[in-house]
């Protein structure tokens, strides 16, 4: 497992335990947080030894100290802020996604070459490429979700890391690398799904 | 490294040797295949010794045969065709995706409860969920993708499943499990912007 997986799983747990706090609840057993954040019960329990997570074992965990140790470890002083660059069909229907917000995630700003997608006005604002680097410091962002055509991403990255990003998230369907001063996770939703197919085909074949 | 990720390299490897031949290329070798993939070369030799892919080390692969032993391995005889309930911001962007069709995947239909997402002559068309079972099966469709909110979402996959789903590409931000019978892979973009964002400032502290 690596460490992304283990902090997945945190980010979760704290996913779940909101949601528990806001049904009333205010204790959880680490069983039950287990089957929500869908992994077995050992290794919720081994992710809290590694970050020192601390509760009752018999009584359970209160919730209210799970969530600020968790806070504290996965850091929630401050919105996540994001810009986006290209505001098509993915970039767009982000833009408009209200579920970021219970998640503490802001998207700021979109970005496009295209004149008929530029308007300051929307919220948020989508601005000409050329104002990137400007808002980027403005608000002082180091998160980027990439939303542009596949011939394009190697180039818009290379603008989005020189300009002084640290970490994208990128739609196009080509593998991009980070470097030394930048992570990059890569979403491709058409290998997904491939791959989900090569194991559906493996499970009927067998 | 799990199964899944093996696979995924390879189908990004058939992805990159796609396009490849598209420019007129003709051989390839594994350092120049692995950097397109975002990976070593070792790990790419190795993968291909797993399943028995043979090529001239010194001359490099040619892309001819690794193509069909690709396909022979991974399918590609038919296209993958898919389902996708829930004809929202995420649902409507995957449905007017071209890229798609390079990858062979197909989007068949979707499904909505929405009376005003309803429309049977759109391509591809919108049904009400009741027709659901009916063209899964006309179509003999055994892969899904889930774009509903996130409180119906478990039911939601219940009833895929029920119907004879065998993959489910989930896109509400909660875990879904599959079982014996049904395979779930769960895509949560705010979480992997969180993920990104751990790693980043983690970067920065040190
Ligand atoms: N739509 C999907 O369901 C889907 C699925 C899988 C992968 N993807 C990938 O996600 C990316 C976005 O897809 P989409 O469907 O939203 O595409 P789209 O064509 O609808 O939108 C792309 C946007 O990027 C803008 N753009 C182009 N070049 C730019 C540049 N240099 N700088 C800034 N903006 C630029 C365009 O003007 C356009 O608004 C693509 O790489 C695509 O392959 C999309
Ligand atoms: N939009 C985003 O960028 C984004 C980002 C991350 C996660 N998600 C998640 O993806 C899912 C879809 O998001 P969205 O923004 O497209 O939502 P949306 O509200 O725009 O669309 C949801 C669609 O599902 C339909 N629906 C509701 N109940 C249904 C049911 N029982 N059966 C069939 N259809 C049903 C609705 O009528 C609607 O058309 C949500 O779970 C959301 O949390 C979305």
């Amino acid at each position: 497992m690596s460490a992304k997986d283990t902090i997945s799983r945190l980010l979760r747990c704290r996913a779940v335990l909101e949601k528990l706090k806001l049904l009333g609840m205010v204790k959880v057993y680490s069983d039950n947080l287990a089957a929500a954040v869908g992994v077995s019960a050992a290794l919720v329990r081994k992710d809290f030894s590694i970050f020192g997570l601390t509760g009752h074992r018999r009584g359970g965990y209160r919730i209210d100290d799970l969530l600020s140790q968790l806070n504290r470890i996965l850091g929630r002083d401050q919105p996540l802020k994001v810009l986006i660059v290209g505001c098509g069909k993915i970039g767009t229907a982000l833009m408009n996604y209200r579920g970021f917000g219970t998640q503490g995630v802001r998207i700021i700003a979109g970005f496009d070459v295209d004149p008929e997608k530029i308007n300051p006005n929307a919220v948020p604002p989508v601005y000409p490429m050329d104002d990137f680097e400007r808002v980027m410091n403005a608000e002082q962002i180091r998160v980027a979700i990439l939303a542009t055509p596949e011939n394009t991403a190697a180039h818009v990255a290379e603008r989005m890391i020189m300009a002084g990003i640290r970490g994208i998230l990128n739609f196009a369907p080509i593998p991009l690398k980070g470097g030394p001063s930048c992570l990059v996770q890569n979403i491709d939703i058409a290998l997904e799904l491939e791959n989900l197919y090569y194991f559906v085909r493996l499970g009927e074949a067998t």
